[in-house]
């Protein structure tokens, strides 16, 4: 079936199947952290993470129809977005801590052996408030994430041919259809019509906080990698320099 | 061949 025409209920279905499995980094952390081991062990994580984001991708319903080249920008966009995301969610029913997976959970205080770290770890830990608020809910969840990627680079691109213009219009399309899935999710709530249109833009409202956070993330990762107190490689590492590229 | 166009274009398992 295709997405448009599947019912919001469908296509929430489907994308709730897209979620990636939980993760589990592995490693025997060795406290206290150093600023190295840390920034090894989150970069490490992050790099999982990674590989299994791209199959999410790939299994939310309409994205490999769009060009390979707006797959690759809008991976490019918005992966930091949802990692952070992916711990806000894990770390809702946590206050005061960040799960970034079941052997790797940290408190605010153990931010401060990375320079610079602890002021991204507060405001991880105050969106994640803030969705505990809202008592965010998994469908909601879900569909928050697949609107940080699909709108991650709408407005720093302009579709210039033919091809690019097709693909802005399915890509266009797409947001519709989470849009929609978002809203019947809200709907199930037994809220009234008024408080569902609150709780729509507060919701959508957080995502400009996840963006700024994240882009505060990348910044602090490419300092890290250039005063060479992590090593970053493979996957991560073409995520970052595309970031820092300008591209 | 990039690592991500690597994942992006194979099959799904």
């Amino acid at each position: 079936t295709h997405h448009s025409s599947m019912s919001p209920e469908e296509f929430i279905s489907r994308i709730m199947e897209a979620e990636p499995p939980e993760i589990y980094l592995m490693e025997d952390l060795k406290k206290p952290f150093t600023q190295a081991s840390m920034m090894m062990s989150l970069t490490n994580l992050a790099d999982k993470e990674l590989v299994l984001m791209i199959s999410w991708a790939k299994k939310i319903p309409g994205f490999v129809e769009l060009s390979l080249a707006d797959q690759i920008h809008l991976l490019k966009c918005c992966w930091l977005e949802i990692l952070m995301l992916g711990l806000i969610w894990r770390s809702v029913d946590h206050p005061g801590k960040l799960i970034f997976s079941p052997d790797f959970k940290l408190n605010r205080e153990e931010g401060q052996c990375v320079e610079g770290i602890m002021e991204i770890f507060d405001m991880l830990l105050a969106a994640t408030s803030r969705f505990r608020e809202l008592k965010l809910q998994r469908e909601e969840y879900v569909c928050l994430k697949a609107m940080i990627l699909l709108n991650s680079n709408l407005c720093t691109s302009s579709p210039q041919t033919a091809e690019e213009l097709e693909s802005r219009n399915k890509l266009l399309r797409l947001l519709d259809s989470v849009i929609d899935a978002l809203v019947w999710a809200i709907s199930k709530l037994g809220l009234s019509t008024q408080q569902q249109t609150l709780r729509l833009g507060h919701l959508t409202m957080l995502l400009s906080h996840i963006r700024h956070v994240s882009n505060k993330g990348m910044d602090h990762l490419s300092t890290m990698k250039r005063k060479n107190v992590v090593l970053v490689y493979d996957l991560l590492l073409e995520m970052l320099d595309a970031n820092m590229t300008g591209g | 061949h990039t690592k991500l166009l690597q994942l992006l274009t194979t099959k799904p398992e």
